[in-house]
C-alpha cells in the first residue's frame, strides 16, 4: 500500500523543500522506490534533485492545467539516484489558481497522478507557502500529511490556520486524510526559542502522540547540499543532517501509516 | 519626501518580515515617523507588533476589495512604540486575488492608501512569500523595493523571478520603482554555504554598488524576540540583531532614495 504523503506548513522556510528531498533520499537509501511531486511554482524540489524536466517532460504545471488529462508517465523523469523519481515543477504553475478558477472540479486536478502510484512505495508532495488551490490539490490527493515546524515563534502560530484548512478538506474532499506528524526543524538545543517552540509542541494537545522523536536540527550542511544540488544524506552521510533526516525516515517507516 | 519601500522575495523565510518590524523599529528610534503596512494574509508583521487590529480597525483585506475605498485613516493602528504606525493584515487577504479577478484596476488598490503618506517619513510594507497580485500591488504602490537575501542557495536563485517581476511592473504599472538595496540576512561567517552565497551577491552585475555593507548575522534573540512580540531592537538592545538592524537603518538613511 503506498504512502501519499504531503508536506506542508503554510509558513516559509520551515524546511518544507528540505524534508521532501532529504526524507526521500533517505528512504531510497533504504531500499523504498520514492516519487517526489513538486507542487511549489518556485520549484525548488525540482532544483535540489538536480532535475530540471527535459523538453519532452510534463511538470505539474501541465498535469493540472491541461484541458485533458495527460498521461501520467510522461511527467516522471529519473534522478541520478537509484529509486528515486521526481515529477518536475514549473514557474507556470503560480499562475494555476487564476487559470484553474472557473474549472470543474478544480481541486482535484492532482489526482491525475493516480495511474502512478501503484509503481511506488512512497510518494512524497512539496507545497508552496500559502494555503491556495494548489495546496489543497496536494491535500485532496494524499493519504497523509507532514508537518515541518521550525522550533520558532511564527512557524507554530501558522499551525492553527494550516489544522483549520486540513478540518476543511476533510469535511469538503477527503475525509482520510490523517496527520503522519510534526517534524521540528533548526532545532537547536542551545537557543531559549528552540526550546520554547519544542515545549509548546510537546504540549499541544491537538499533537499529543504525534511529535516525531527525530528533531532536525539546525545544520549548515544541509543547506550546503542544496548548493551542490544533492541530498545531504548523499552530499555528506557522516553530517548531523543526514543523521537525523534517515532517522526521519526510520520512524516514519516504523510507526506506519495511520488508521 | 516620504520613502515608500517594499520588503520582497518570494523565497519563503528569508527574513521580510524580521527586516520590517525591525528596520522600522530602528527608525523609529532615530526619530523617523514610520508606518508598517502588512499585506501578507499570515500577518506575522502584525502579530510581531503585538497589535491584532480592534473591531474598529480596517486593515488591507478592506482597503484592497472593498466596492468603494474606504478612508485610509481608519487602517492605521498605533503600537506600543512612539512614531511606529500600522496597517494590519487579516487572513482573508488569502482570498483577495480570486475576489479581484475581473475588478477594475486589481493591480492598484493599494494605491488606496496614498492619502496617508504623508504624515510619515517611511512607509515598510511586508510581502507574501509569492509573486501574487498581492505582491504586484505592493510594487505598483512603492516607490523603491528592498531584497532581503538570505544568504544560502534557494534564497539567492529565488531573485531571478523577483527581477523579471519587477521589469514588468516597471513597463506596465509602476515605472519610477528603483532598488533601494539588497540586505544579506542569516549571514554565519564560520559556514562555506553563507560565504559562497555572499560572495555571489557581491560579484553579480545586477546588484553592484546596490548590496548594503550591513549584512544581518545569524541571530537566535531576532527569534527570541518574535516570541515576546516585540521588535529586536527594543527587546534586547545589545543584540547583534539589534545592532544590524540600527546599522541597516543607518545606511538607508545615509544613501538616500535613489533618484
Ligand atoms: N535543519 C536545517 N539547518 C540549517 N539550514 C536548513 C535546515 N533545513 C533547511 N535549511 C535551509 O534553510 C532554507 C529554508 O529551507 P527550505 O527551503 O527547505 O524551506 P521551505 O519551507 O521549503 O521554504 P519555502 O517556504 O520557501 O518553500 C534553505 O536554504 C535550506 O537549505
Ligand atoms: N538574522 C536572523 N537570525 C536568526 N533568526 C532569524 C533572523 N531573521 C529572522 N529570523 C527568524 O527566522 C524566521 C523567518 O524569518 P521571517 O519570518 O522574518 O521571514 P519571512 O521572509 O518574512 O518569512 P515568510 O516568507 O514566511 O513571510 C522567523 O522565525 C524569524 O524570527
Ligand atoms: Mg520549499
Ligand atoms: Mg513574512
Amino acid at each position: 500500500q503506498t504512502r501519499i504523503i504531503a508536506v506542508a506548513n503554510e509558513k516559509g522556510g520551515v524546511g518544507k523543500t528540505s524534508t521532501v528531498v532529504n526524507l526521500a533520499a533517505a528512504l531510497s537509501l533504504s531500499g523504498f522506490r520514492v516519487l517526489v511531486v513538486d507542487v511549489d511554482p518556485q520549484y525548488n524540489a525540482t532544483r535540489a534533485l538536480g532535475s530540471p524536466a527535459g523538453e519532452e517532460t510534463l511538470t505539474t504545471y501541465h498535469v493540472m492545467t491541461a484541458q485533458k488529462a495527460p498521461d501520467p508517465a510522461r511527467a516522471v523523469c529519473p534522478t541520478r539516484w537509484e529509486g528515486l523519481s521526481l515529477v518536475p515543477s514549473h514557474p507556470d504553475l503560480s499562475g494555476a489558481e487564476v487559470e484553474l478558477v472557473n474549472k470543474l472540479a478544480r481541486e482535484k486536478r492532482l489526482r491525475r497522478l493516480e495511474p502512478l502510484v501503484k509503481d511506488y512505495d512512497f510518494v512524497l508532495l512539496d507545497t508552496p507557502p500559502t494555503l491556495s488551490l494548489l495546496t489543497v490539490n496536494v491535500f485532496a490527493f494524499a493519504g497523509e500529511f507532514l508537518i515541518p515546524c521550525q522550533t520558532q515563534p511564527h512557524a507554530y502560530a501558522a499551525l492553527d490556520d494550516l489544522l483549520d484548512t486540513v478540518d476543511l478538506i476533510r469535511e469538503e474532499i477527503n475525509p482520510g486524510l490523517t496527520l503522519t506528524g510534526v517534524v521540528a526543524t533548526f532545532y537547536d538545543p542551545r537557543t531559549r526559542v528552540s526550546k520554547a517552540v519544542m515545549e509548546k509542541l510537546a504540549a499541544d494537545g491537538r499533537f499529543s502522540g504525534k511529535v516525531f522523536e527525530t528533531a532536525i536540527r539546525m545544520n549548515a550542511t544541509i543547506a550546503e547540499s542544496a548548493l551542490h544540488g544533492e541530498p545531504v544524506v548523499f552530499f555528506r552521510q557522516g553530517s548531523p543532517g543526514a543523521a537525523d533526516y534517515r532517522a526521519l525516515a526510520d520512524e516514519i517507516v516504523r510507526r506506519g501509516a495511520r488508521p
